[in-house]
């Protein structure tokens, strides 16, 4: 028996638009930790991990642990029919082939349930270790996805560098080049706004432009970003979700051969 | 040329 409700819906259906269009078939793993997934794109180039801690949830019952099949497409579809103030639950009946999503309204006097086939899917777990970055920068999520979204137009790679005089953005197509810089900027009013550079030795990697737009669909989820870069591994960005996890993605690089 | 590495080249299976 599964059973867990959580008081904030909206942030369910940012997920679900934050992971979409990266994956579209994916096990949601249930444990007493949380809710959680981990999936890849299709042409395993890019992994995101999601967690929701079974304490940010307002009532959490999971009995067993419990892999639920679903294809995200289809979930959206279901979770878009969720008021945006909706309370929603997700519960499922052990060896049972069907989720149900029930929505209330805050007042309660609307209560829906939607009913989705589960089904099987062969995924591949990745152990991600942890490890010791060269740099991470911290900065607004809209900032971050400005500037993919302003580079993708110039460029299909971005070249991100960073030294300890910012972080640099940089991109070259048939119409021209184009480079941004931030600079460490922590005399901020707010600390949302601040641009954080820790960085252990420069470091320097190209990616594909289109992944990290795709990324940038979880900037409603958090006010900040944090890109955590390393010579020799992929890149990682963090959106964290208010007192209750993350969504995670990482990008493998591309080199020059 | 560019190559685009696979994350699997990263991180191996659990």
């Amino acid at each position: 028996m599964l059973e867990l409700r959580l008081v904030q819906g909206s942030l369910l259906k940012k997920v679900l638009e934050a992971i979409k269009e990266l994956v579209t078939d994916a096990n949601f793993d249930c444990s007493a930790t949380g809710f959680s997934l981990q999936a890849m794109d299709s042409s395993h180039v890019a992994l995101v991990a999601l967690l929701l801690r079974s304490e940010g949830f307002e009532h959490y019952r999971c009995d067993r642990n419990l892999s639920m099949g679903m294809n995200l497409g289809n979930v959206s579809k279901m979770l878009r029919c969720a008021g945006s103030d909706d309370i929603i639950t997700i519960k499922a009946d052990d060896g049972s082939d069907t989720v149900t999503f029930m929505f209330e309204s805050p007042n309660q006097d609307k209560i829906a349930d939607f009913e989705m086939k589960l089904m099987d899917i062969d995924s591949e777990h990745l152990g991600i270790p942890d490890a010791e970055y060269q740099a991470i920068v911290r900065m607004p999520s809209g900032e971050f996805a400005r500037i993919c979204k302003d580079l993708s137009s110039i460029g299909d790679t971005v070249i991100i560098s960073v030294t300890k005089e910012g972080v640099k953005f940089s991109t070259a197509g048939d119409i021209g080049t184009a480079n941004i810089v931030c600079r460490q900027n922590k005399t901020v009013d707010k600390p949302e706004e601040a641009t954080v550079i820790e960085m252990q030795e420069p470091v320097s990697l190209t990616f594909a432009l289109r992944y990290l737009n795709s990324f940038t669909k979880a900037t409603p989820l958090s006010e900040t970003v944090s890109i955590s870069l390393s010579s020799d591994l992929p890149v990682v960005v963090e959106y964290k979700i208010a007192d209750m996890g993350y969504v995670r993605y990482y990008l493998a690089p591309k080199i020059e051969e | 040329t560019e190559v685009q590495l696979s994350i699997k080249r990263f991180y191996h299976s659990t």
